[in-house]
This record gives C-alpha cells, structure tokens and sequence, in this order.
C-alpha cells in the first residue's frame, strides 16, 4: 500500500467524504 | 429504480471507507497533539445546541439566508459551521463522538439534509471503535432509517444529495 501521508493533511476527512460522494457519478 | 448504486459501488466504498478508519486510528495522536486555532471552541460533550452550532453553523442552525459576504475574505466558521478537521475530531473521546452523533441525528430527524451535515455524519462514523456499543448501533440503524425516507421523498432527484444519502445508508448497513 502506497504511503498516502501527503493526502493525510487537516482535511483527509472532508476530502474522503466529497470524494467518496463524487465516485457515485462513474459507477 | 434508479436511486440505488451498484454493488460493486458499495463495495468500493466499504473499502475505501475501511481504509480511512485505519488511517485514522494511525494519526489519531498525531492530530490530538496539534495547536487548535483560537476560535476554534469544542463545546462541551453534553452541549447539544452548542455542538450542532459547531458543526452546522449558526446560519443553518438559525436558519438564515445565506447572504454572501464580498467584503470577508476569510472563512467565518462560527456563521459557517467548523468542519470535521482531523484536529478536532482526534480530539473528541468516543462518548463525544456517540454523542455528537446522536445530536445531529436528532437535527436531521426534523430539518433537511446538508453538505455540511453529511461531512460530519461520515467524519463521526469514521470514528466510530469497534466493537460498537448498543447506543451507537442502534443510533446508526436511526441514521440509515432516516436517510432512507429522505431519499425516497425526493422526487426530484437532487443529485447530490441522493448520491450523499447512498453513501451513509451503505456505510451503515454494509
């Protein structure tokens, strides 16, 4: 698994949360 | 019909949902220790309407117009509600974080759904420990229960908000 400290910043939740909300519209 | 994701959608977001629980129990201390802005202030864990001003700002919580703001160029999250900051939520114990739940399940049970409040109901889920206490188990049934009648009021498909309901009723029930 790639070390994802760069994306761990403040935000990770907020940024997991639209991304995941996002990844709807390509399923 | 039409409003439900696939199963390989769900089980994407089970995954992916699974690897931000592990990231977090990872950096949870790292975050804990970290300077917190001034005017960031953690209401206290009983605080029911002092933590849905938090969350959802006082605009909502208000239910105030948005009026926008030209001459502010910074963000006013007292008006706007504070985000779920890794900062803040590694700071909240699990009694918090079951309480806060319950607090914003509570608001969602009489107003709409908002951005604001779908980022903070999947923050606190991702904070949810396991082995899941009876209170927090039955409190995300409640939460999934209520995602579920809203989406199936919606006539209009609001996109966004289907695809956001999709995503917590899958969390929970998944």
């Amino acid at each position: 698994q790639s070390d994802d400290s760069d994306v761990w910043d403040d935000t990770a939740l907020i940024k997991a949360y639209d991304k995941a909300v996002a990844s709807f519209k390509n399923a | 019909e039409g409003y439900s994701p696939t199963l390989k959608w769900q089980q994407q977001q089970v995954a992916s949902f699974s690897a931000v629980r592990q990231s977090l129990n990872k950096r949870r201390n790292h975050w804990q220790s970290q300077h917190l802005d001034s005017n960031v202030a953690m209401p206290t864990s009983e605080d029911e309407e002092g933590w849905k001003k938090f969350c959802l700002g006082e605009r909502i919580y208000s239910e105030l117009d948005v009026v926008s703001d030209n001459e502010n160029l910074g963000i006013d999250y007292i008006k706007v509600g504070f985000p779920p900051f890794l900062s803040i939520v590694s700071r909240m114990n699990q009694a918090t974080v079951t309480s806060v739940l319950e607090y914003l399940i509570n608001w969602f049970e009489k107003k709409n759904f908002t951005p604001e409040l779908g980022r903070w109901l999947y923050a606190l889920l991702a904070c949810l420990e396991k082995p899941l206490l009876p209170e927090a188990h039955s409190l995300i049934r409640q939460l999934a229960r209520r995602c579920s009648e809203v989406r199936a009021q919606e006539e209009n498909k609001n996109e966004e908000q289907i695809l956001a309901l999709n995503l917590i009723i899958c969390l929970v029930s998944r």
